[in-house]
């Protein structure tokens, strides 16, 4: 069956979108079919695989809205089985139209209930906040990515994030489990990096992945080159750790 | 007369929490009386002056709400001449509930009239997102800084703040002006930093500080003791270049 994951934080700029493009690329490396969904007005998805704001057409907010199908947004990209549905400036206003619609919470699963049939892998990428793209995202999803940066201010926000995954898990989505928490921009010579580390580990036990994600400047570089780092610099220590963060996703499966 | 400073910028972990405490202090330090507003449900502002969880009663909610005032709210931190306006999660039901609110752009700008008479600034930390709770900041204040990390993730989200922030002047805030954009965790071993900051420079001419602000471990170990890093680690590059900045903005006055 096809799983579905969103990445979600809502700490700004903990690696969501970073590890859904990077992730989704390493699973199509090895004949996954993949489908990325930009849910974040940002777009930042949607440009780390290269695709110019100029060419965005229909796309999450079209799939919100119930006016497209999976099938006519869905696009292919510059990697092989890997698909995406892109995030345009209309899904700005999306946020405020979802507060007041009907089936608020449920739109973008029914929007991806095609997919189910189409995709081996859903990754969600959502934006920093707990708002309803979020909320839907979550509601959308079978698994939650939680990538977690390694400072003082992102560990403070997850007591709130897990309350959140249980609110939705409760209300809407009895299905929904942690996959696992993926530290990012982790850096050994940086003594705060590590007691972060070994707090989250205390808090999380085997949730936390065993792969964590260095900081590594090649990461960043890559989206002005609207490539994964996996295309981008396949050898750098930030892609060689998505790859193994992969195979730690193939190998596990939440308690279904 | 008070000067009112929103930090906005939609892209998460850019350094707004940051900038915030650290630019308030500051300002605090030169005898300013100085307000700090949390408008963000994470609460990081907060933190950053120590407050604990716990302990955050009435805060920015009240405030939207207009179940009390400025004064009632404001609390004094461990800082002589700052007080704070706390955040805690019930202003995570704020952005839902401020959508279909009357007057639900000027409710933070009607709560923070009394605080002109009592503060020569006030510094207001926004969320992640271009949400009813950093509107509200916008139409509450009079001037705007935008901290841009030096990335290129960062750099593609400008001009849908710029965008924003035209449409909040032409519709609640014609005073409203650009302060103006702080680079922030610039690195200067790293290519990309200088060829962002170039960049910047380029399109926002003499907008952009001359101060810029080095990533430096200090400022993100600051947090976790529950201090601005100008008074964790006052001779550190972070905590300089704060005070730098804070010199520019006293110096700097937008066209009034
Ligand atoms: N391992 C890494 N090493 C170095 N830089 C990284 C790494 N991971 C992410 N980055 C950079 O850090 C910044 C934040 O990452 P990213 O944008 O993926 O986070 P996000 O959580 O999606 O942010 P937002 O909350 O705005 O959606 C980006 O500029 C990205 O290029
Ligand atoms: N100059 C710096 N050097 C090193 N680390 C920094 C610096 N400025 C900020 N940080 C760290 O980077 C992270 C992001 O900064 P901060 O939380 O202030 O950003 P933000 O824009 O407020 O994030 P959000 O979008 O979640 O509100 C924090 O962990 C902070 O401690
Ligand atoms: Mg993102
Ligand atoms: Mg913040």
């Amino acid at each position: 069956g096809c799983r579905v994951i969103a990445i979600a934080n809502q700490k700004g700029g903990v690696g969501k979108t970073t590890t859904a493009v990077n992730l989704a690329t390493a699973l199509a490396a090895v004949n996954k079919k993949v489908l990325v969904v930009d849910a974040d007005p940002q777009g930042n998805a949607s440009t780390g695989f290269g695709v110019p704001r100029s060419k965005r057409g229909m796309g999450t907010y079209e799939l919100l809205a119930g006016e497209a199908r999976v099938s006519e947004v869905a696009e292919a990209t510059i990697i092989p089985n890997l698909s995406l549905v892109t995030s345009s400036t209309a899904l700005a206003g999306a946020e405020i139209e979802l507060v007041t619609a009907d089936h608020r919470e449920i739109r973008l699963r029914n929007g991806l209930n095609e997919s189910r049939e189409l995709y081996d892998y859903v990754i969600i990428d959502s934006p920093p906040s707990l708002n309803m793209l979020t909320i839907n995202s979550l509601v959308a999803a079978d698994e939650v990515l939680v990538p977690l940066q390694c400072e003082f201010y992102a560990l403070e926000g997850v007591s709130q994030l897990l309350r959140t995954i249980e609110k939705v898990k409760e209300l809407f989505n009895p299905n929904l489990e942690i996959l696992g928490v993926v530290l990012t921009m982790y850096d050994k010579r940086n003594s705060l990096s590590d007691s972060v580390a070994d707090d989250v580990r205390g808090f999380f036990g085997d949730k936390v992945f065993e792969t964590s994600i260095p900081r590594n400047v090649r990461v960043s570089e890559a989206p002005s080159h609207g490539k994964p780092v996996l295309v981008y610099d396949l050898r750098c220590p930030g892609a060689q750790a998505y790859l193994h963060l992969a195979k730690e996703v193939l190998m596990r499966r939440p308690e279904a």
